[in-house]
């Protein structure tokens, strides 16, 4: 038996927002430790991998370790039919092709339950290492998402370099070329608008932005976004979740032929 | 330019 309960159901409508342009489907992996995901889109040069803490969660019962077949779009299209305030519970008898998700309004007036079913998928896990990154750029999620957006609109990839002097991200395209510098600063009163630049050895990585673009679709998740660049690796985009875990999404850098 | 896949960057388990 798996149930999950969140009374911030909205949380959830955002990550099935962020993800399903991204990975058409994947496995929801539960377990008595929490519930993670790992997708690679499917011309599998990004990932996204997902972790929700079971005690982020108002309630989580996981009796066996299962991995639940979801088709995103599918999953998007129910949670669109729960209210922004409404509590969401998500339950499965073992071994279940299906998955119910329930939903509460606040006043109690109003419950409802949709099942979704369930597939099976083939996927590969990734063994992702921790690792020290050259540069860490911690930066208000609005801004990442306003340079990627601006980016795309000139260029097709983005040459992000990290070095003293701040972060730079530039491109160019047949309308000609932009580079957007940010510095360091914790001048803002809030945490939330600062800009943390952590920077071990510079360091300068090519990226497509047509991902970077599609990775800011979790912006409404968190007011920060944490940027994670070494040489010849991949970038991580992170969103912390709250207190209920993390989105990161890899991309693969552009090389030279 | 080219891109290698990503999971070439990761090991499988």
């Amino acid at each position: 038996m798996f149930e999950a309960r969140i009374t911030q159901g909205s949380v959830l409508k955002k990550l099935v927002e962020a993800l399903k342009e991204l990975v058409t489907e994947g496995n929801f992996d539960v377990s008595n430790t929490g519930l993670s995901l790992q997708a690679m889109d499917s011309s599998h040069v990004c990932l996204v991998s997902l972790t929700l803490r079971e005690d982020g969660f108002d309630h989580f019962r996981c009796d066996r370790n299962m991995a639940m077949g979801i088709h995103f779009g599918n999953l998007s299209k129910i949670l669109k039919c729960a209210g922004n305030e409404d509590t969401i519970t998500l339950k499965a008898e073992d071994n279940a092709d299906q998955l119910t998700l329930m939903f509460e309004a606040p006043s109690q007036d109003r419950i409802s339950d949709f099942d979704l079913k369930l597939m099976s998928i083939e996927s590969e896990h990734l063994g992702i290492p921790d690792q020290d990154y050259s540069a860490e750029v911690k930066l208000p999620s609005s801004e990442y998402q306003r340079i990627v957006r601006d980016l795309t609109s000139i260029g097709d990839t983005v040459l992000i370099s990290a070095t003293k002097e701040g972060i730079k991200f530039s491109t160019s395209g047949d309308v000609g070329t932009a580079n957007i510098t940010l510095r360091h600063n914790t001048t803002p009163e809030k945490p939330e608008e600062q800009t943390f630049i952590d920077l071990k050895e510079p360091v300068a990585l090519t990226f497509a932005l047509r991902y970077l673009n599609n990775f800011s679709k979790a912006t409404p998740l968190a007011p920060q976004v944490k940027l994670s660049l070494t040489k010849d690796l991949p970038i991580v985009v992170e969103y912390q979740v709250g207190e209920l875990g993390s989105v990161r999404f890899y991309l693969a850098p552009k090389i030279d032929d | 330019m080219k891109q290698k896949p990503i999971n070439a960057f990761f090991g499988g388990s």
